[in-house]
């Protein structure tokens, strides 16, 4: 069992800064263990390093770098053990337009084992999406199903 | 595996029957805010097992089903229900499409249905163990949730890893 | 005291019915005070209802009704008492597209006599901004200041 | 009244001297992910103040200090001032103008001063009692904030009522 976490730990660590410098264009992360003697209770820690920047705890980091930090960490999970669907719901909110862009690449790429649901306001997602739902409120307080074009919603965008 | 339809009725504002097709790949979920989007993840999250209410925006469990609004009237029920493709045997049933539906009625109970013959939560629950669907899983995010995947609490972090284990 | 209290009571809860039925085109909003023995100390309860909807509690509401019925509520304590300046950072992130177009157009007819900073990703906020400032980090994680043209950021934005 | 112009040195990501020159009405701060913009509004809660440096987003009070990056050194103190107009006359104090400036050095000694003349953080307090931007005031919403104006809890809604009292 021990060894098990351990070669796993190994593994999404391994992912988790391959992942990171794809999304962040740069840089560097890892993952802690703070207590090397009990594998089995340990909790784990840890620390990001944007291009240029020192490497620091993740608290220092400002909101869009945590949020894509958080979506790295989530995407190397999901590559090391794929689950049979995934739900994102607006976890594109607090990135800027070119954070949003690579995000939405790095989508595509990994959606080839993995079914995504994502729920977005923003334009780069909707670009590389197979398909859309748009679900809007009737006057009767009763939401609605349409399945719209994405050429539909682009147009509206622009 | 892979969801491949959802069917709503009487869920939060969902008080028509709401049929979803999916397919592999990317499905973008759209709208404008109050639409109906986050209920449909809740929906999601609810058939898959969930008890705590809190965790779907509610008070009491009963907050789910549709409350009505000025035109329409509140409903009895609510249901939902998710078809998931299994042709590479990934659930440990022998079927190549397994439908999963969660009820519940004002009275507070629910009632469980694996490919509609009535089942427990436990039942449900075991179906999905070690796939990252579970309770704990990583795999449904919540609306302002991403942030809490790389809390500052160790314990959580190592229980994400758990769950992936 | 206590008649200070509920006068200020009684200003705030008038706009902000008023600023929430703008911002919303529709519906309405209140203020409750839970304790009417003891005004000095009780807590007050929002209850909001969106167009077409029932009045419920703000725990039921979506993630940009809330924001936007926050911000109603902060815009109506504003002009019942102008503060000198307000920061606000990133409040329209939640706000699809036509809610931020609403969040500005209000913000644009509280500006004559409150100044505002707000810190900002999207468009609709940018566009009636009076002046920009934009924020670049260089590569030596250093911060620093340009002073960006409206016109230059909307360039881009399109 | 309103604030005029803003000075930053040595504040977290501005490592060098920084002025923004304000006016009246709307100005909007845009930039990517990461540049150092709710470091602005950090530091001018900062100046006014602020005590928790949770709420600054740091552990220990020297964390507001540049701390060096892959090619810059750290530096030793960290310096903000704003200048507030105050031609109406609406801070207790007889001039057109008024700058407050806080200090910080690596020992975690802060200095406070008004108008170039050094006070303590009671004085800026009581300068800007009764304005909205105090420590409680609803004037600064940090990000992610917006939510908590209409928390949940009703003591908190009462707080934000009587500091606008
Ligand atoms: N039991 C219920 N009956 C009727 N309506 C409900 C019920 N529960 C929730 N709602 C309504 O559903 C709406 C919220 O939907 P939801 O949170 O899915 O919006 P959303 O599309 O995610 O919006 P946003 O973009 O702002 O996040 C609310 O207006 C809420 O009042
Ligand atoms: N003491 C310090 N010394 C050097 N850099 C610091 C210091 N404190 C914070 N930083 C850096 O400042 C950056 C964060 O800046 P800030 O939170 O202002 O970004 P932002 O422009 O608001 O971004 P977002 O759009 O993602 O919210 C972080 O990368 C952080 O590492
Ligand atoms: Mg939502
Ligand atoms: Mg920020």
């Amino acid at each position: 069992i021990q060894r098990q976490f351990v070669e796993q730990f190994e593994l999404i660590q391994t992912k988790f800064n391959e992942t990171f410098s794809m999304l962040f264009n740069g840089g560097s992360a890892g993952l802690i263990i703070l207590d090397n003697e009990d594998i089995m209770e340990t909790g784990i820690e840890i620390v990001a390093q944007p291009p240029g920047k020192k490497l620091k705890s993740i608290t220092l980091l400002s909101g869009g770098e945590k949020a894509l930090t958080a979506i790295a960490l989530l995407f190397s999970i999901i590559s090391i053990k794929p689950a049979p669907f995934c739900v994102l719901d607006e976890i594109d909110a607090a990135l800027d337009d070119s954070n949003v862009d690579r995000f939405a690449g790095f989508l595509s790429m990994i959606t080839k084992d993995n079914q995504f649901i994502t729920i977005t306001h923003r334009k780069g997602t909707m670009e590389i999406a197979d398909r859309m739902f748009g679900i809007t409120m009737g006057k009767d307080g009763v939401s609605k199903m349409l399945s719209v074009q994405i050429s539909d919603i682009m147009k509206e965008a622009n | 595996m892979y969801l491949k339809k959802m069917e709503i009725y009487g869920f939060k504002s969902f008080a028509d029957k709401t049929e979803l097709d999916f397919k592999r790949g990317i499905t973008a979920i759209v709208g404008p805010n109050g639409s109906g989007k986050s209920n449909i993840s809740d929906a999601i999250k609810w058939v898959l097992g969930e008890q705590k209410i809190k965790s779907l925006r509610g008070t009491k469990m009963e907050d789910v089903i549709f409350a009505g609004t000025l035109i329409r009237k509140p409903l009895g029920y609510a249901e939902v229900t998710l078809v998931i493709d299994n042709s590479e045997g990934m659930l440990n049933l022998d079927y190549s499409e397994i439908s999963v539906t969660r009820r519940i009625f004002r009275s507070g109970e629910s009632e469980y249905l694996i490919n509609k013959n009535q089942c427990r939560l436990k039942d449900v629950q075991e179906l999905f163990a070690d796939t990252g669907l579970g309770k704990e899983g990583y795999s449904i995010i919540g609306q302002g949730k991403i942030d809490s995947i790389v809390s500052s609490n160790p314990q959580d972090i190592r229980n994400l890893f758990d769950e992936a284990a």
